[in-house]
């Protein structure tokens, strides 16, 4: 089973 | 006071059609140099970033830096009325707390104008990292739409994989599994049908079809795609406009549990 990552962790909010 | 005109309106809604299903309420930031959109969905997956040039549109006008809060929908509905080869021109005062939407027909001479509303959209600006992406895949956009809508069957996650034997999309569910490899291929007359497949290292990722799918939507805007992978890291799908901007997505992959 696979988990959906989110951007958060690869995108800093500025 | 911003004022732009566009004689090929049917980008703009192009455009809209584009995005309107992954980000509803968006900011559209106008600047001298351009009109642009960077805004999530509510889940935090994907990412929409879109840029038209200035030089896209036939007048174009920004005294002082704008975004413009706008309901996607409700744009969407507003360009129903558009004709396909109308005119379309875009205006807001700097105190902008409404946007002018002009369609101007230059057959039949008739205008239609519309006012919107504009919404104060909280914007969290994201710090996209220009990233040397490990592979870069070029391809006919209707090719990877196709893709895309018939893996939807086999399952709802997409395994992406960039090899020196071509580019391999599989989905596995229920029914069983399918595969559908690309190879290189720059022999066919047409630029267009061309796949141009630049490997720098393997790269295998999974994705939700549900967001490849939305993102797919933008196809009438591009004859190519551009697929960018990296390992471990989110797809940047993107499909350029002419050489006048660009809607890419990025998207997060989905990781082993």
């Amino acid at each position: 089973q696979k988990r959906q990552s989110n951007l958060d962790a690869f995108f800093g909010l500025k | 006071m911003f004022e732009a005109r566009l004689a090929n309106g049917n980008i703009f809604k192009m455009i809209v059609e584009s995005i309107r299903e992954l980000v509803v309420d968006v900011n559209i930031d106008c600047s001298t140099e351009e009109l642009s959109i960077q805004c999530m969905d509510s889940a935090h997956v994907a990412l929409v970033s879109m840029s038209l040039s200035q030089s896209a549109f036939d007048h174009f006008r920004c005294d002082r830096s704008l975004s413009l809060g706008l309901n996607l929908p409700n744009v969407s509905k507003i360009f129903k009325m558009m004709g396909r080869d109308d005119t379309m021109v875009l205006k807001a005062e700097d105190s902008a707390d409404k946007l002018m939407l002009m369609f101007e027909n230059d057959k039949s001479g008739t205008i239609a104008d519309f006012e919107l509303k504009l919404m104060a959209i909280e914007a969290e600006q994201l710090g996209v990292p220009d990233t040397a992406y490990k592979c870069s895949i070029s391809m006919p956009s209707s090719e990877f739409q196709r893709i895309v809508r018939d893996l939807q069957v086999m399952g709802d996650t997409c395994k992406i994989s960039c090899t020196k034997e071509g580019l391999k999309f599989s989905a596995t569910g229920q029914i069983g599994t399918g595969n559908i490899l690309m190879r290189q291929n720059v022999a066919s007359e047409k630029e267009e049908d061309h796949v141009t497949i630049d490997m720098e290292e393997p790269v295998e990722l999974n994705f939700a079809l549900r967001y490849l799918n939305f993102f797919t939507k933008a196809t009438p805007l591009s004859p190519t795609v551009i697929l960018k992978m990296s390992p471990g890291l989110p797809i940047v799908i993107e499909y350029p406009i002419e050489q006048l901007g660009h809607v890419k997505y990025y998207l997060a992959p989905k990781m082993e549990e």
